[in-house]
């Protein structure tokens, strides 16, 4: 549990970091293969003339994003096999992020568990999990939705094809994090992207 | 590493456990909502009149499985927050098992990272991810990969929505692990599960 503290103090320290360069930082959690990137990608299409933005991805082993493409600064880092990223392992990486920064996406590891108990110092954590996960994703996860300041809920493009309801999903979340933001989105086809937009006020 | 090295000695006490009381015993790991539960459902409804058979079931918190309902004597770990199993904390639940059990599924928490580090004494450890995660889900878990016996693709219902070939999924795995059997599988309609009995030598 010291780690968990010491982690937290330097969660803190990243926070002050990220407020005094003047950019605000949104962290990416969820499950492998859930839709993180592709969801950051959407989200980049749509605000990169207000921003000046950078993204931080953080696996065990290379992601070949696309979101290079979009013409965004990148960060890849490869863990080589830590689950989880931590506030001290990406310090270094912010640090070098370009002096004009303004908006910093960091995607987590894929992994819907670990990463729950070591915040990064971002003002967002948005956990994101995909319909095609099964009705209980949500509810068998409750230590990490209730850190989420915002739940998606992705591949909504595929409900025909599944026995999974997106409004009990909805529900789930709620009930055990009231506070939390729930979007439905599929990264797709676009559906809710603006809305997420709006609610990480972007 | 310790840790690591005193698992692997509890792992092989597990193994010569189940040895003497002639269970042979079967691990499902792979990332959340893989199907890892849907195909031990599956495989059991095939081979349930040939064996005695218990599951054992990890979760950080309840899973309504459905499993109990194919009238198979299981068993529900949850966690409460540890992210994998490990061989220390399944032996007491092992030890649990009816008389006449002879054959046991051990399904791992949803989780394709950590458990990896972690064997429990199985004679197969079955890697399940789903089409949905996208085409670099086994490139970006070669450590996960490595230590398959079994590699299982599951969800191959939902092939034509998704840009997610399967050919190059059995390709990235043969690659990172020549030994490991690789199956295509959809719990849905029940493509491959015949394959998936064989290799497992059920
Ligand atoms: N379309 C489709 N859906 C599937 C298939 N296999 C499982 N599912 C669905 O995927 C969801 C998750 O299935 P589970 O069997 O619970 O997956 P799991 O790996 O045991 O999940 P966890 O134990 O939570 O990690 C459920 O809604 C299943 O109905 C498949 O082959 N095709
Ligand atoms: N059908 C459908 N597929 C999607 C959607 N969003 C993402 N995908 C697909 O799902 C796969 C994984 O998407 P990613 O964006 O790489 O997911 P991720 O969460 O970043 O994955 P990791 O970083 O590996 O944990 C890719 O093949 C995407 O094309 C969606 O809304 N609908
Ligand atoms: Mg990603
Ligand atoms: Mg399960
Ligand atoms: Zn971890
Ligand atoms: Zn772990």
């Amino acid at each position: 549990k010291d780690l968990i503290q010491a982690n937290e103090e330097l969660a803190d320290e990243n926070k002050n970091y990220f407020k005094n360069r003047g950019i605000r930082a949104i962290e990416f959690l969820g499950n492998i293969g859930s839709g993180k990137t592709s969801l950051i990608a959407k989200i980049i299409e749509k605000v990169k003339d207000k921003y000046n933005i950078a993204v931080i991805n953080g696996d065990i082993a290379g992601d070949p994003t696309d979101i290079e493409r979009l013409g965004v600064s990148t960060i890849q880092i490869n863990t080589g096999g830590e689950c989880h990223l931590d506030a001290k392992y990406i310090r270094p990486f912010v640090e070098k992020l370009p002096s004009e920064t303004n908006l910093c996406f960091i995607e987590n590891v894929g992994n819907l568990i670990c990463p729950f108990e070591f915040p990064l110092g971002c003002e967002h954590r948005v956990v994101v999990v995909g319909l095609t996960d099964g009705p209980f994703i949500i509810r068998k996860h409750p230590v990490t939705f209730r850190i989420a300041t915002v739940a998606v809920i992705n591949k909504l493009d595929l409900q025909e094809f599944l026995d999974n309801d997106p409004k009990k999903l909805v529900e789930d979340c709620k009930s055990i994090n009231p506070k939390a933001a729930v979007v439905l989105t599929s990264a797709k086809t676009g559906k809710g992207i603006e809305e997420l937009i709006k609610v990480l006020n972007l």
